[in-house]
């Protein structure tokens, strides 16, 4: 960790947020600005109290572009935030044109930036420790999140550790949901209902999830597939054929297909110039023919699945596929194999399917999740809209 | 009024104007917005500062994983402080 140089002579601070974002509820914002604050509160031997009256210490604001400090906000993506350290103020800017969000994989979680912006307002630096709170860069939303021993460090060589319970709300706890909701038995599914097989599923950068199946696809809706559908696959986008091994959608917003020796790139539905190419090529150590593909929330690694097997994929890494792999499907408890689709939903949770029926996967207890009705389900009623 | 815009890494000049922004430029003489001469061993410093920072191979190139990482959402403060605008910011 690295530490700035000033921290506040008082123990008990008072903060506000003066200016609003446009695309949150104040509440919602309240709150999750709270939490962010008790991430450091449980720790140190610091107390944050919010206040709408007089002078605070910390002033929280969501601004756009050029907004009188001389640092301006670039739009979406790229800077997200910054924050004064506590000898020039300890105040915290908030971009107002980022996708701010709440217990969602989508967007930019306020919580997390918020977090991280306040270890400014405290007095800390960048840390060169990557999984740190205090590393610079983004790294999506973590449903688990968990403060490092290097943050923890950081901030106690500052303040102290905390010596008496924290009082402030309890611990955050998620409320994203946790169960897709049954279908009302109105889609459009089809072919679906009678074999609710898939070839595979692929939630898009955009959020939109479409089922592929021979030579037609589905848009899902929350239960069921949307009218209009089925359409075909190859006329859709752009030459892609139908027959699908395996899709995902991987940080960099590209969703790619892979199909025998063979993948496609896609920026939403239209393809980039120059593929398909070889899997060989694109994506070194993972085989030909694979089974399914996507990109587990618990490390943003992408993961292979072909018979009993299955191969990890490390893009910025080389090699991108460890010597350990590939390794046995049984590793993750409860999976089988040969396994015909398998994705990160919207919800976080990561789904996978075979033969018509479909399992969840708990990556907090790393096994199926347990449930009423248990796992595996069929597919069909509660994904595909059929009765 | 239109926004500035997300500044898109994608060669040395973008590159250098994002070391610059975060720190690893330590000097007037490497600074790429005045026209000042930078030279080679300066440039490869900011960058092996950079990716050694970041986690990253230090190769001290402009690689693809290192664009891919500067071009990736973050924090707008420093990496390194002590010089640069950023430190002289006040509050009010």
């Amino acid at each position: 960790y690295a530490l700035q140089g000033s921290r506040w002579r008082v123990r008990d601070l008072t903060y506000q947020i003066s200016k609003y974002p446009t695309g949150l509820k104040a509440s919602d914002v309240d709150e999750e600005v709270a939490n962010a604050f008790k991430v450091w509160e449980d720790v140190s031997n610091l107390t944050f109290r919010p206040t709408t009256t007089g002078k605070v210490h910390i002033d929280i604001r969501f601004e756009k572009g050029e907004h009188g400090d001389g640092d301006p906000f670039d739009g979406r993506g790229g800077t997200l935030a910054h924050a004064y350290f506590p000898i020039y103020g300890g105040d915290a800017h908030f971009d107002d044109t980022e996708q701010w969000t709440i217990d969602s994989f989508a967007g930019t979680n306020l919580f997390q930036v918020a977090a991280h912006e306040f270890g400014h307002s405290l007095g800390l630096s960048h840390s060169d420790v990557r999984s740190a709170l205090m590393a610079p860069f983004y790294r999506g939303y973590e449903r688990n999140f968990e403060l490092d021993d290097d943050d923890t460090r950081a901030i106690q060589a500052l303040y102290g550790k905390r010596e008496s319970p924290s009082q402030s709300t309890p611990s955050r706890v998620p409320t994203a949901a946790t169960t897709r909701r049954p279908s009302t038995g109105a889609g459009t599914a089809g072919v679906l209902c009678s074999d609710a097989s898939v070839d595979t599923i692929v939630t898009m950068a955009d959020k939109n999830t479409y089922v592929f199946k021979g030579s037609q696809y589905w848009l899902l809706t929350d239960s069921s597939t949307a009218p209009g559908y089925p359409r075909s696959t190859t006329a859709d986008w752009g030459g892609l054929p139908g027959n699908l091994d395996a899709a995902f959608t991987w940080s960099n917003g590209k969703t790619y297909f892979l199909k025998g020796s063979e993948y496609w790139r896609f920026s939403n539905m239209t393809m980039d110039p120059g593929y398909p190419k070889p899997i060989s090529k694109g994506f070194a150590g993972i085989p030909d023919n694979v089974d399914s593909a996507f990109v587990w929330s618990g490390n943003g690694k992408i993961y292979f699945f072909k018979n009993d097997k299955y191969w990890r994929f490390e893009p910025t890494a080389r090699p991108p596929v460890g010597a350990k792999y590939p390794k046995d499907v049984s590793n993750w408890e409860g999976i089988p194999n040969n396994i015909d689709a398998a994705l990160q939903y919207s919800n976080g949770f990561t789904y996978f399917f075979k033969d018509g029926m479909y399992w969840r996967f708990n990556d907090r207890t790393f096994r199926i999740d347990t449930a009423d009705p248990p796992f595996p389900r069929p597919a069909g009623y509660w994904w595909f809209g059929c009765e | 009024e239109a926004l500035p815009t997300k500044l898109e890494i994608s060669g040395t000049t973008t590159a250098l104007l994002y070391l610059d922004k975060f720190g690893y430029m330590n000097s007037t003489a490497t600074n790429p917005e005045n026209g000042a001469l930078l030279s080679e061993a300066a440039v490869r410093q900011a960058i092996l500062d950079f990716q050694a920072f970041a986690g990253l191979n230090q190769t001290g190139n402009l690689d693809q994983e290192t664009v891919e990482m500067m071009n990736r959402p973050r924090c707008g403060n420093r990496d390194i402080i002590g010089h640069g605008p950023n430190t002289r910011r006040r509050k009010r």
